[in-house]
C-alpha cells in the first residue's frame, strides 16, 4: 500500500 | 519540502515556544487546559513510534525528538512544577479524555490503511490531534481575561494547521499521485475546529480589544 510508506509529514 | 509545509512547521514550532516561555519564565500556565497538553503529548507519542526505524529525514527526526521532548516537558511542568501548578485553573478544565480518546481509538480501529498497531496508533494520532483542541477551547471560553500569550498560542496552533491544509494543495498540484484522505480529512476537521476562535481572535486584534470569547 502505497499510502503506508508516505509518512513524511509531522 | 515546501514552503506551506516548513512555515506551518515553524508555526506550530512558535506555539510550543509562546507556551514554555510563559510557563518557564512567567512561573504561569494560567488558562492553559491540562488536558489538552497531555492529548498532544498522547498524540506525539502515538505518531512517533516509529522513530527509530523509519528514518525519513535529520529535519523530521529532530522535529519529532522537539515535539516529544517539549510537550511531554510541559505536561511535567503543569503537574509537578509547584508554582506553575498552583496557576492551573483546574475547576475549569475538566473536560473528560474519555469522550475523545475513546471515539478517536474506535474510529481508527475500523478506518485505517492497515490493521497493524502502529498503523492503528498512527491513525489514532491523526484522529486524536483533530479534536485535542477542544478542552483548550472550552477552558477558553470560561476565562474572563485570556492573557495575550494564552491567545497567541491558540492562534498559532490553528495557524499551523491552515498552513498545513496549503501544503496539501501544494502537494495535490504538484506531487502526482499524492492522495491521502485519512490525513485531509482529520487535517480539515482540525482546522475549522478554531474557525470560531479566529474570527473572535482577529476582531480583537483589529478593535484593538481584549480577546474574550462569548458564553
Amino acid at each position: 500500500d502505497e499510502q503506508l510508506d508516505v509518512k513524511d509529514e509531522l | 519540502m515546501n514552503v506551506f509545509r516548513l512555515a506551518g512547521d515553524m508555526t506550530h514550532l512558535s506555539s510550543i515556544l509562546v507556551l514554555l516561555l510563559k510557563i518557564h519564565t512567567i512561573k504561569s500556565c494560567a488558562g492553559i487546559s491540562l488536558k489538552t497538553q497531555e492529548l498532544y503529548a498522547l498524540v506525539f507519542i502515538t505518531r512517533y513510534l516509529d522513530i527509530f526505524d523509519r528514518f525519513t529525514s535529520i529535519y523530521n527526526f529532530l522535529m519529532k525528538l522537539i515535539f516529544l521532548g517539549s510537550s511531554l516537558s510541559i505536561v511535567w511542568y503543569m503537574r509537578r512544577h509547584k508554582a506553575v501548578h498552583r496557576s492551573y485553573d483546574k475547576d475549569q478544565d475538566t473536560f473528560r479524555y474519555q469522550f475523545i480518546v475513546l471515539p478517536c481509538l474506535l474510529l481508527a480501529l475500523v478506518i485505517n490503511h492497515k490493521l497493524t498497531f502502529k498503523e492503528v496508533m498512527w491513525t489514532f494520532s491523526l484522529y486524536l490531534e483533530a479534536v485535542a483542541i477542544l478542552p483548550q477551547l472550552v477552558l477558553l471560553q470560561r476565562t474572563r481575561n485570556i492573557d495575550n500569550l494564552t491567545g497567541q498560542y491558540v492562534f498559532l496552533l490553528g495557524a499551523y494547521r491552515a498552513l498545513y491544509l496549503l501544503n496539501w494543495v501544494y502537494r495535490y498540484f504538484t506531487e502526482p499521485g499524492f492522495v491521502r484522505w485519512i490525513t485531509w480529512i482529520a487535517g480539515l476537521v482540525q482546522t475549522l475546529l478554531y474557525a470560531d476562535f479566529f474570527y473572535y481572535y482577529i476582531l480583537s486584534w483589529k478593535n484593538n480589544v481584549k480577546l474574550e470569547l462569548p458564553a
